[in-house]
């Protein structure tokens, strides 16, 4: 992947050139975010900075990576005629005896716009459940829970990739799990669940409903109200 | 309303059950108000066919969703609903293999209910569970507790998923909804889920209906 110095991202203006160590991780971390993309739908890697600590399992990285997405030109596809899309990723890898593992990856476009949090709108909330740093020591304890989900839930993928993919997955849950306890107003506890290891949109698609948003349905009698007992 | 109702404890309830990779959670919560509307009118309480809702239910889309009020106009024009232990889930559509002669429950009608929680709670303490449906934000993670998510974040107009309310109540003090939910005993509290009652969380009051059975 190509990997020029001069980032386009409007928050990566100051990053200089990417060190050499950190090219192999960011190759990884680009090829686990164009996973099951056909070429010419792959986005590539623009800049890319971060900083790797020795961990028992072997070494953490955690890069901040510029992507750009290509425009997407077919409308049976495309929501909206858009234009090239520059996403702000941060990752992080896990490098166990030369084999990746993708622990974590968070990607925004660069020109997102952040509203000031104090009004309770939508797009404030829902980018507050979306975005947040990640600590390394929540992503390495991380690894040991999606192990001992796997032992509960009796959860096996077809390979090793699916697994790692899977893992990324489970861990943003977590994130997002976190986020959603944070913002209730109840009593409720939320955590892992049989569903952790879904995206939200595979969730949606298997388990819910759309129907009941769309389609008003049969119009029925209204019920006559029960009387004082 | 009386201040807390509970119909678990008087039979009218089955199992939890589990809908599998589908979504038909329609067809759980229709055949759940119905189990609840033949046990108060039999006196019998009987686990119903989803799969012949999946099956027979032609204007309903089985795994891809449905409505409860095309559910029940079905379960009229089929005839009746027959058991879970003779119409078996599968977890996908097959053919329709209703039989009328093996249909042991019918129904009348059907109606829709007040938007009006405290009126929901009354009608559900005389005539049984409802079915309604909620915007399911938050429900992948959830294990137990009261939910009460932020507004914004579960507005009632993005209604994606049925249930049926089989009870309500207050723990410290925070009144709640007790939910029957159709994903299993191993996930949110055996399987039942607890909404906050009384602001409508999560759409929760928006399309609650019965069946009727005379």
């Amino acid at each position: 992947a190509p990997a020029p110095t001069k980032p386009r991202g409007a928050g990566a203006e100051a990053w200089g050139p990417p060190s050499p160590a950190l090219l192999e991780p960011a190759r990884f971390a680009l090829e686990m975010y164009n996973r099951d993309r056909a070429p010419g739908t792959q986005a590539v890697l623009r800049a890319v900075r971060g900083r790797v600590r020795q961990a028992d399992q072997g070494s953490l990285y955690s890069l901040e990576a510029s992507l750009e997405e290509p425009p997407c030109n077919d409308p049976t596809v495309c929501q909206l005629p858009v234009s090239k899309k520059t996403l702000l990723c941060s990752f992080e890898i896990l490098d166990e005896l030369g084999k990746h593992m993708l622990l974590r990856r968070d990607c925004s476009p660069v020109d997102t716009k952040v509203t000031d949090g104090k009004n309770q709108t939508l797009s404030s909330v829902i980018s507050l459940l979306n975005k947040g740093p990640l600590s390394k020591d929540f992503s390495m304890q991380m690894l040991s829970v999606f192990k001992n989900f796997l032992t509960t839930y009796n959860r096996t993928y077809e390979s090793k990739e699916e697994t790692q993919w899977r893992l990324s997955i489970f861990i943003n849950n977590m994130v997002r799990a976190q986020k959603i306890q944070a913002l209730d107003q109840g009593t409720a506890r939320y955590g892992i669940t049989k569903f952790s290891d879904l995206t939200e949109e595979e969730f949606r698609t298997i388990y819910l409903n759309p129907l009941l948003r769309e389609d008003p349905g049969k119009k029925m009698r209204v019920a006559k109200p029960v009387g004082d007992p | 309303a009386p201040p807390e109702w509970d119909w678990r404890n008087k039979g009218a309830v089955t199992n939890v059950k589990n809908q599998g990779m589908c979504g038909s959670c329609w067809a759980f919560s229709v055949t759940g108000n119905v189990e609840g509307q033949w046990f108060l009118k039999q006196g019998t309480l009987l686990s119903l066919s989803e799969q012949e809702l999946l099956d027979c239910d032609k204007m309903d889309k089985a795994c891809l969703g449905g409505l409860p009020s095309n559910a029940y106009s079905a379960i009229k024009n089929l005839g009746g609903l027959e058991t879970e232990e003779d119409y078996s889930y599968q977890g996908q559509m097959q053919a329709c293999n209703f039989s009328a002669e093996k249909a042991k429950v019918y129904i009348n009608d059907s109606v829709e209910l007040s938007h009006n929680e405290q009126k929901l709670a009354a009608w559900l303490a005389k005539k049984g569970p409802i079915s309604v449906a909620i915007n399911a934000f938050g429900m992948q993670f959830y294990r137990h507790g009261i939910s009460r998510p932020l507004r914004p974040l579960c507005t009632p107009w993005l209604i994606d998923h049925a249930v049926l309310i089989v009870g309500y109540g207050n723990r410290s003090d925070i009144p709640f909804w007790a939910i029957k939910n159709s994903w299993g005993t191993d996930w949110g509290e055996q399987g039942y889920y607890y909404l906050h009652r009384g602001s409508g969380a999560c759409g929760v009051n928006t399309m609650a209906s019965s069946a009727v059975v005379e």
